[in-house]
């Protein structure tokens, strides 16, 4: 409960009515950015903790809960930037869905190799595609990253107010050749 | 590929091998002529003494009177990508404005994701960018708009419901908030076209048929309602860019028996839109089980 008040207190001042409106000076809202960060970082390592029990079955709570498997968000996939799947050979996904009935997600990874092998919690390979990312995107001024294409796959049939993990493999240059 | 046609299953997108806009679109066994384009209004500049002097600003959009939007481009660079699972028609429109169109193999949808920015600032007025559909629609001066993501109000262009309207300002004034949803209906084909968004915009239908968003602006004169300052955000000492989605509908506009009626289908986007699933990303795992 600690760790949502920073975001509860952003949400209170986001209420304030040049935040809803977008009428609030320049370094204003740069504040308000600053304030909201702040709480959604929070935030994250109740996501942590709670999906890594779940996922993990191990009970993290008390003073100093460790997360046995840190969960990380990219929050540079607006523009088409993530430092972990960029730099990892091997990944693993989480997709969680909010939602109390069953979704499909199509999941979009801006990645640096030639060819990835996607398994589903079955063990089973799924159907990937590289898709190229536009121009435009890779000039957005601030974008730091190397990545030309995007990974994408469907998380299909996500379970109700629940999850599934995929895994992320780099093919190597063999494999690539072989196949 | 070398082609200006996508589709997958029972949706799919036509673009004018010309211009490389889009022409048509098929869904729900209907196919549409749908045209689009991205415009600008100029915003108005003036010395804010009178109302008819105001700028436009953070507080008002307030575009140059008796102007009409200026069209970004005529002509779009267009690059096509397809997959098994999505297909996509990646345009560029100038330096400032882009587009990525998808079809996807399970989502009876079309994807319009915009990129627009950093928006030029040398001129002395502002530019209001928008995004505009054109169909062959009768709409009857009619369209919806959602209120607050919950119930759709019916908008009678150039009219208030209880009292008799004249406009001053004939494109602002018909300007209404969209929330998550933009409709309009031609009854003569039964037929409903409806665009959806991922984040709270302003919206209009300014002709019979059309659909117009606002996606972005920059407002270079206060407008001395209380900011102080002009409407020109910077991030890493450019302009800032704005990049989100637009999902077009179409379809039947009454319940049709065993079938899942086009409003129905909206709603569900909506909702897949607004509580989006997460994604996270961990190392590794060496325990096989794991996944399981």
């Amino acid at each position: 409960w600690v760790d949502l008040n920073a975001l509860r207190e952003a949400m209170g001042v986001m209420q304030h009515h040049d935040a809803i409106t977008g009428t609030e000076k320049q370094h204003v809202a740069e504040d308000y950015a600053r304030i909201l960060q702040g709480g959604i970082d929070e935030c994250q390592f109740i996501v942590n903790s709670a999906l890594s029990e779940i996922i993990t079955g191990e009970n993290n709570t008390g003073d100093n809960p460790t997360p046995k498997l840190p969960l990380n968000s990219c929050w540079w996939t607006n523009v088409s930037s993530c430092s972990f799947s960029e730099n990892q050979d091997e990944f693993v996904v989480t997709v969680y869905n909010p939602l109390s009935r069953p979704v499909t997600k199509y999941v979009r990874l801006p990645v640096l190799g030639q060819a990835y092998e996607v398994q589903d919690p079955a063990g089973t390979s799924l159907v990937v595609e590289l898709i190229p990312i536009p121009e435009p995107v890779l000039k957005i001024p601030g974008r730091q990253s190397e990545a030309k294409v995007e990974l994408v796959f469907k998380a299909a049939d996500l379970p109700p107010l629940g999850f599934k993990s995929y895994s992320v493999k780099k093919k190597s240059g063999n494999e690539i050749l072989k196949e | 590929e070398d082609v200006t046609e996508l589709k997958s299953g029972g949706v799919g997108v036509v673009l004018d091998p010309n211009t490389g806009l889009l022409q048509e679109v098929i869904l729900n066994g209907q196919t549409v002529k749908v045209a689009q384009e991205f415009l600008y209004y100029e915003g108005f500049v003036g010395d804010n003494e009178e109302p008819k002097n105001r700028s436009s600003g953070a507080y008002i959009f307030r575009p140059v009177p008796d102007k009409d939007a200026v069209v970004v481009a005529e002509k779009a660079q267009v690059k096509i990508f397809r997959g098994t699972i999505v297909a996509e028609a990646q345009q560029i429109f100038n330096e400032w404005v882009s587009q990525t169109i998808r079809i996807y193999d399970q989502e009876n949808l079309i994807e319009f994701e915009w990129l627009v920015g950093p928006i030029p600032n040398q001129d002395a007025n502002g530019k209001e960018v928008i995004t505009r559909f054109t169909t062959d629609f009768a709409t009857k001066s009619t369209f919806y708009t959602d209120s607050n993501g919950r119930e759709m109000l019916k908008r009678v262009r150039n009219s208030r419901p209880t009292w008799n309207l004249t406009l001053e300002e004939p494109v602002a004034g018909n300007y209404y908030p969209i929330t998550s949803k933009l409709s309009i209906v031609d009854d003569s084909r039964d037929l409903q076209l409806s665009l959806l968004t991922d984040r709270a915009q302003g919206g209009s239908s300014l002709k019979d048929g059309q659909l117009e968003m606002m996606i972005h602006r920059n407002c270079l004169h206060d407008d001395a309602f209380g900011v102080g300052e002009a409407l020109d955000e910077i991030a890493f000492d450019k302009g800032l860019v704005a990049r989100g989605s637009h999902f077009l509908v179409v379809g039947p506009h009454t319940n049709k028996t065993g079938e899942i009626s086009t409003t129905a289908q909206e709603r569900d986007i909506a909702q897949r839109k607004v509580l989006d699933a997460w994604v996270l990303i961990s190392p590794a795992y060496n325990d096989s089980s794991y996944l399981s």
